[in-house]
């Protein structure tokens, strides 16, 4: 049941969504943070044959079954994780990028993300003034069992705060910041590390960004039921 | 006929700064592409930043050692054109009828003028997008094609007051774009801005139908003993006529080394 075959017809010079048949799966191997248990990946391949022409393109990528909660505890003002529906107390790393110079190499990541996993970090918070890092990141993170919490490019010293006071309205251009962000969502979603995104470092976005950032990462509502404002209210699975 | 999958340009490139280049970005990639690493062109970090290209050449020191960053013209001093460099390689593909190939540069700063064999393309602006050409017609089958890329700065670097602080005087913060650059509390300013070509840069041979940008995700139920795996993607048919495709999906995992289980 984990191999499936679906025929499709795509007019000419046609861009379409296509959604599979979900795949069902029992009792399969979780993915787990550093320190909570095995970190399981699994390989999941998909391929279009065109009919006269043979395989047409393939994509593939590791994937983690992992469910990741998380809400702001009421009584600390801190926030909360659950993995798995189990609770974690999260040791974490800040993070800027691993060269300023950004020669980004794979054996550069892995040295460095092993050696948070080795200071028995569970999480990484990659840090708004810096990247959106890389997917050799991830890959890591995805191996090492760190999660991440990725913040948008948003920082209080250049949006809003300093001296002399930085512009509190953000970058000039909000619609190529959401861009860049959907772009970046979409480069990244698929790692099982990838554990929450932030608008910002220890500010919210403008209200405009910070209400579309909201909006466009909800929960689908197969997922969950959502408020007015697209909070998840009652979480269905 | 070339092979199906992406191909990585992550080396053979040379580079230069844009005010030592007279030529134009079509003659580079037609009548006088560079001969090599040799002045003003020089051996050229990608991916990674004007400035890792510049230390490569050891044409400035390396920032982090001692206080050589100092050493170092910052671009509010020197202008945004001291840091606009051209980046120059050669690559090799041959098509068959029904193929596409996209040249791909998952990320740049801040943004950049493409030049395939004398045609021009714009990437436009911002540090974290992808940008996809589909280059099929511009393409060379029989001999090399010559790729140049003219790399610009943020557009907001900003200027770093005396005192430094965090984030310089925030222009950088204008642009969608790194903002440690400009300095902070635990770092030095980044003299370019780290302009450049600073993520992968590919090209991907596809046949008529492409794969654009997966997304998996999975629903739990009754305590994670049943599990859905929900998979979405988009498909672009860039042929002429309607494509009959067959779509699969496989999931695996290796119990141990070369064995899998489907």
């Amino acid at each position: 049941e984990h191999l499936q075959t679906q025929h499709l017809s795509i007019s000419p010079s046609a861009r379409v969504q296509y959604s599979f048949p979900e795949l069902f799966f029992y009792k399969p191997n979780l993915w787990w943070p550093n320190g909570m248990g095995k970190q399981s990946l699994y390989n999941v391949s998909i391929t279009v044959d065109v009919k006269g022409h043979g395989e047409s393109d393939s994509w593939s990528h590791p994937f983690g079954f992992r469910k990741i909660e998380s809400h702001i505890d009421n009584a600390t003002g801190g926030r909360l994780f659950k993995v798995n529906g189990q609770p974690i107390f999260i040791r974490g790393g800040n993070w800027i990028l691993s060269d300023g110079l950004l020669r980004l190499s794979k054996k550069r990541y892995k040295a460095d993300i092993k050696f948070h996993a080795d200071m028995n970090f569970n999480m990484i918070r990659c840090w708004g003034g810096g990247l959106a890092e890389r997917p050799e990141f991830y890959d890591y993170c995805d191996i090492y069992g760190l999660l991440v919490w990725q913040e948008f490019w948003i920082t209080g010293d250049c949006d809003g705060r300093g001296i002399p006071v930085s512009n509190p309205d953000g970058p000039l251009d909000h619609q190529l910041f959401l861009l860049c962000a959907r772009d970046t969502v979409k480069l990244l979603r698929n790692h099982p590390s990838l554990a929450l995104w932030v608008g910002g470092n220890e500010q919210t976005p403008p209200h405009d960004i910070n209400m579309a950032l909201k909006y466009d990462l909800r929960l689908h509502p197969d997922f969950a039921k959502l408020d007015e404002n697209g909070q998840s209210i009652e979480d269905l699975s | 006929m070339a092979e199906i999958g992406k191909t990585k340009l992550d080396s053979g490139w040379v580079a230069a700064r844009s005010t030592d280049i007279q030529l134009t970005g079509t003659q580079l990639t037609t009548t006088h592409p560079p001969a090599g690493p040799t002045s003003p062109w020089m051996e050229a970090v990608v991916p990674g930043t004007v400035l890792a290209t510049l230390v490569k050449n050891k044409l400035v020191p390396d920032p982090f050692y001692g206080l050589e960053n100092e050493s170092i013209l910052d671009i509010a001093d020197a202008g945004r054109e001291y840091y606009t460099f051209w980046f120059f390689r050669t690559f090799h593909c041959k098509l068959s009828g029904n193929q596409h190939v996209d040249l791909n540069f998952r990320a740049i700063n801040y943004y950049a003028e493409v030049y395939l064999n004398g045609h021009k393309m714009v990437l436009p602006e911002g540090m974290f997008r992808r940008h996809s050409l589909d280059v099929t017609d511009v393409l060379h089958p029989d001999k090399q094609n010559l790729l140049a890329v003219l790399v610009h700065p943020p557009n907001h670097p900003g200027t770093i007051p005396p005192e430094g602080g965090q984030g310089g005087d925030h222009e950088i913060g204008k642009d969608i774009a790194a903002q440690y650059v400009e300095g902070w509390d635990w770092m030095a300013p980044i003299r370019d801005r780290n302009t450049g070509i600073w993520d992968e840069v590919s090209i991907s041979v596809t046949g008529p139908v492409k794969i654009i940008d997966p997304h998996l995700v999975a629903s739990f139920f009754d305590n994670y003993k049943r599990v859905y795996l929900h998979s979405t993607i988009e498909l672009e048919n860039r042929s002429s006529w309607v494509a009959d495709c067959a779509l699969n999906i496989q999931v695996s995992t290796e119990l141990e080394e070369g064995i899998c289980l489907v």
